[in-house]
């Protein structure tokens, strides 16, 4: 995996051509809400216990 | 039937001229513990067509000599049900004799994933007409397979031939030993490897969480079957030392709704490796066994 290959996926996942130019102001203020985290936090557990198998 | 929108239309069979043979083989411990099945040949001795019946034929369907045999593996259902799945299907001539091979690896590939104690694998070996019709040939009646006789008497009975590699030498090794650099020699193993996103140019201001992850790779070579193996299957490539299961990345980004930023969840898949294992190039995936 090279990180390419994550840039390429996040793209592909968010249907983004390109990737958004965004300043520090842009973050400025920017609180990441409860329950996205939750719902983060839930992927990620997820992700550890199911596999899928490749090739 | 009970619709007033549809008329009914009967059906009929046009021709039901089949010989079945079900064939049985009790499987427990036919392979051996932690081994990879490769190749699963079920094979079969083709009767020679005594001459007169072969002239007979000839005579009546000139240039036409062939019959269809299908195999299908049979799964006998918790509820008594039966499910068929086409394993292998081909032509054979009414002038051939002797033992035909057929590719049944799938079948037992179905049978590996059945639920124990698992029922014997049941194999049904169809032969049919090539073509239907009234004019068809009924080559499909003068193909006989020897069956199973009494014990010892068997001569040219069905045989199920199992190749396997074990996994001791043919596979993966697990987790690479962090300390023992990886070389030439190194066995297949799965590697650390950190991706740090808060390096990268890209990820900056947009991707949240998380600041990096493990993604691991696969890295070392994978010990080659002998070479009476890669010949019986040209088909194959190398054993390579691949990512056999992955697992999906969830990130939280910053994107842009109504002029205002928000942070959004997105899973990216197949980023991170479980497991890795030694597999043959162009082998191909078994399919999974539908409920």
């Amino acid at each position: 995996l090279t990180e390419e290959q994550v840039l390429s996926s996040l793209l592909q996942q968010l249907h983004l051509s390109k990737v958004p130019v965004l300043g520090k102001a842009d973050m400025e203020g920017l609180v990441i809400p409860a329950h996205v985290r939750a719902q983060y936090v839930a992927l990620l557990q997820r992700s550890h216990g199911t596999r899928s198998r490749g090739k | 039937r009970f619709s007033q929108n549809f008329r009914e239309v009967a059906g009929r069979f046009l021709v039901s001229e089949a010989s079945t043979h079900l064939l049985v083989f009790a499987m427990e411990q036919r392979l051996p513990p932690n081994s990879e099945l490769v190749q699963a040949v079920l094979r079969l001795f083709q009767e020679p067509v005594p001459k007169a019946a072969l002239r007979r034929h000839e005579r009546l369907f000139p240039g036409s000599d062939r019959a269809r045999v299908t195999v299908q593996w049979l799964h006998v259902r918790d509820d008594g049900s039966n499910r068929t799945s086409l394993i292998d299907s081909r032509l054979v001539s009414i002038h051939e004799s002797g033992w035909k091979a057929l590719d049944v690896t799938e079948a037992v590939n179905f049978w590996q994933q059945l639920h124990r104690p698992r029922q014997p694998l049941l194999l049904q070996v169809s032969v049919q007409r090539e073509h239907l019709g009234p004019l068809a040939s009924s080559a499909h009646r003068l193909i006989r397979f020897t069956s199973q006789g009494p014990s010892g008497a068997g001569q040219g009975e069905p045989q199920l031939e199992l190749h396997t590699l074990d996994f001791r030498d043919y596979g993966a090794q697990g987790n690479c030993d962090p300390k023992a650099p990886i070389t030439e020699g190194t066995r297949c193993c799965r590697q650390e490897m950190y991706i740090d996103l808060q390096g990268l140019k890209w990820a900056e201001n947009w991707v949240l969480e998380p600041p990096g992850f493990l993604a691991y790779e696969c890295v070392g070579t994978c010990q080659q079957p002998p070479e009476s193996l890669t010949f019986k299957w040209p088909f194959l490539g190398p054993r390579q030392c691949i990512a056999s299961e992955t697992t999906s990345l969830p990130m939280i980004v910053s994107m842009e709704e109504g002029g205002k930023r928000r942070p959004q969840v997105v899973s990216l898949p197949n980023m991170r490796v479980q497991k890795c294992s030694c597999a043959w190039d162009g082998a191909p995936v078994p399919r999974k066994l539908a409920p």
